[in-house]
């Protein structure tokens, strides 16, 4: 189980901006 | 419905559960609709960045690599949101950068990084990530962190810019001190604050206020530090901006007037223990120029000195403060022609720039040095008040 901590595995994650476009489509509903 | 149970703290493991389809209502609740002067104020600092960690160690824990993106991601935008919305607001700036540099240094202190272990009890190396590497997400946040800073710079100048020039140039606090003004200059009135609205109380009320609010939300002291200079920078440049425009502030007691302002503005930062801010070193230019103000400028001698005085000062600057000196009494007179030469001359191969005004917009580079915590994730509480009764304690 120990050996598991070595190996995180690298979650990759867009810019600033790109997270902002991605994100105008899923919480324009809430009002 | 399931029995509630009381468990004891060491039962706990630092996480917090929760169904995919609540992750709108956490962001919402937590972030979007949370008042900083609301409920917020009786949180403990960092409250929501701690949460928002426990969310994503459970998420970590599930291996469940889109719960975790999906969660980093809205929590970003959810910030973003609420700084686009409320951001010209003081405490919602201090209170979000706040809680963005913590949860970055969460994201640090637990990544499983030995260079971020060195101060963790056991118990809290226990509570590191397992199965994912956040490193390209805690670059988004400090660039998230940078951004909401360079607001924050702007919203405390915006408070702070109407004081600066009524304050550290126009109001005269030592009595007796300018004597009689030269005809002309005694009436001008530059500034709406002449009757006296505003005074170096004025600016020290307001550096109190921003810095208690700042230590209420839990600010890094690193970061604190880094305001305050840069709110030092701003008076100093302002300050000095408006004295080389105005030859009503060119005079002798004027001098005096603004060194015993800078005094004041040292005893708050002594004070407030910020003597190592760097702030004072940014009102250098202003000190020298009331120096300036004040020193002999007759001789080769007093040239001399003046020169060796003036190292924070451009050329152009000591020239123009030179050429704008006012006496104020009969026992001082203007600066020479020859003198101005004599100092231009000695001058000459300084290789400063011909730049007469401070870029008063200038924004230092900030950094978010690393600080961890020591606040045990398994004790932390969640208040019935943030309405997150959707959160399981794991």
């Amino acid at each position: 189980k120990g050996q598991r901590q070595h190996h995180r595995v690298l979650l990759k994650a867009p810019t600033l901006a790109e997270m902002e476009e991605m994100n105008i489509s899923e919480e324009e509903d809430s009002p | 419905r399931p029995v509630n149970i009381p468990r004891k703290e060491k039962d706990f493991q630092g996480m917090l559960e929760y169904k995919k389809e609540d992750e709108p209502k956490l962001v919402k609740n937590l972030i979007l609709e949370l008042k900083p002067r609301g409920v917020a104020v009786n949180l403990i600092p960092g409250l929501p960045a701690y949460i928002l960690f426990m969310c994503v160690r459970h998420a970590d824990y599930l291996n469940d690599d889109q719960k975790v993106r999906s969660l980093l991601t809205s929590t970003i935008n959810g910030i973003k949101k609420v700084l686009k919305k409320r951001g010209d607001d003081f405490e919602t700036a201090s209170f979000w950068l706040s809680n963005t540099c913590r949860f970055l240094h969460c994201l640090k202190q637990y990544s499983g990084e030995e260079a971020f272990m060195k101060h963790n009890t056991p118990r809290q190396n226990e509570h590191c990530l397992t199965n994912f590497d956040l490193a390209e997400y805690r670059q988004v946040l400090s660039d998230l962190a940078i951004q909401i800073y360079q607001q924050l710079v702007r919203v405390l100048e915006n408070l702070l810019q109407p004081m600066i020039v009524p304050a550290m140039l126009e109001h005269e606090t030592i009595q007796g001190v300018s004597g009689v003004k030269p005809p002309g200059l005694r009436k001008r009135t530059s500034s709406v604050a002449d009757e006296g609205t505003y005074t170096l109380d004025s600016i020290i009320r307001q550096l109190n206020t921003f810095h208690s609010i700042q230590c209420q939300h839990g600010m890094d002291p690193e970061l604190i530090k880094q305001v305050v200079k840069q709110l030092f920078y701003i008076v100093g440049a302002v300050t000095l901006n408006n004295l080389l425009l105005r030859k009503d502030m060119c005079s002798w007691s004027k001098g005096m007037q603004i060194r015993y302002n800078v005094s004041q503005l040292e005893e708050w930062l002594r004070d407030k223990n910020l003597m190592n801010s760097g702030a004072k070193e940014t009102l250098e230019p202003l000190i020298q120029a009331a120096q300036l103000l004040q020193v002999k400028k007759k001789t080769d001698e007093d040239a001399e000195a003046i020169c060796s005085m003036c190292t924070a000062l451009t050329t152009a600057q000591i020239v123009k403060v030179l050429n704008l000196y006012t006496p104020v009494n009969e026992f001082e007179e203007r600066v020479s022609i020859g003198f101005i030469r004599t100092i231009q001359i000695r001058l000459r191969d300084r290789k400063d720039s011909p730049q007469l005004l401070m870029d008063a917009k200038h924004i230092f580079p900030v950094t978010f040095p690393f600080n961890p915590s020591s606040v045990a994730l398994e004790t932390i509480q969640i208040p019935s008040s943030l309405g997150l009764g959707f959160l399981t304690r794991v």
